[in-house]
């Protein structure tokens, strides 16, 4: 699976940031 | 011991783990409206299989903020919290539906997040032989955890264990990483060593089950690449971003 891998995932990244995450 | 407190024989990691466990009615709720919301450009009924993919996103994200509100992990920095969710999504994924499915407790048949149940004989005709393999074999580790008597105290400890199972060595707080696992394996010992002392190696049969969530996850991103080669999968899918992204 790590096969054609693209880098930092932006989905998780805005999720964990501090005033982008979902809670 | 001193860190016990208010339930006799329950460490405080535990007490406090329990407190962060989301309700299973509010996901249930917020996922189902998400998946109520049509499909960005897809405004026709979507597929099961696209819906199983959102869904799979969704519950993903519920446990990103789960993992969020968690002591130690939300003092990480961004780049600590990423390493290890890139390190243990598809194993936080795969043993939150065991879990859903040993409450359930029904061997027939598996209970969705968003409260829908599926006889396994209708995954059996539906689903595809890779998919119908996963799953059996996830309901084989349901019945062994089962056998174990799993309870709600161990889960959320063995949960904690997978968000922080990576060699610290690929982290740049390793003090505090390393903090977390050994309260995780104190606690978990202490607690199955007081409340199931006649079972005596419950704590080592709990480890080996995270072995085989382990490789369920594996087996479960396998089928994900095949569906995602084959161009199956949904646009701006999450779980394909977390299978794509380089390791850290």
């Amino acid at each position: 699976p790590c096969q054609g891998a693209t880098g930092r995932p932006a989905i998780l990244y805005a999720l964990l940031s501090p005033g982008l995450g979902s809670g | 011991p001193e860190s016990f407190s208010g339930r006799p024989g329950v460490p405080e990691l535990i007490l406090q783990l329990l407190q962060l466990e989301p309700e299973e009615e509010q996901v249930r709720a917020r996922i189902l409206g998400c998946l109520q919301e049509p499909a960005k450009g897809r405004p026709d009924q979507p597929a099961p299989f696209s819906l199983l993919c959102r869904m799979a996103d969704q519950t993903f994200i519920s446990i990103v903020d789960w993992a969020r509100r968690c002591m130690i992990f939300k003092e990480l920095e961004v780049a600590d919290q990423m390493t290890l969710l890139q390190n243990c999504w598809s194993e936080l994924l795969v043993f939150d539906h065991v879990y859903r499915q040993i409450q359930h407790g029904k061997e027939a048949s598996i209970l969705l997040v968003t409260g829908q149940e599926v006889e396994l004989s209708t995954v059996a005709e539906q689903a595809g032989s890779l998919l119908h393999g996963l799953v059996l074999r996830t309901q084989e580790l349901v019945l062994q955890l089962h056998a174990l008597q799993l309870d709600r105290q161990e889960f959320v400890c063995l949960k904690f264990l997978i968000l922080f199972s990576l060699d610290v060595k690929f982290l740049n707080n390793h003090g505090l990483v390393k903090d977390a696992q050994e309260k995780a394996n104190a606690a978990l010992l202490d607690y199955t060593l007081c409340h199931y002392p006649h079972c005596g190696d419950k704590f080592q049969q709990l480890l080996l089950c995270l072995v085989e969530v382990r490789a369920l996850s594996m087996q479960a991103k396998e089928y994900l690449y095949h569906k995602h080669l084959g161009n199956e999968m949904p646009r701006n899918n999450l779980l394909i971003e977390m299978l794509q992204a380089k390791p850290t």
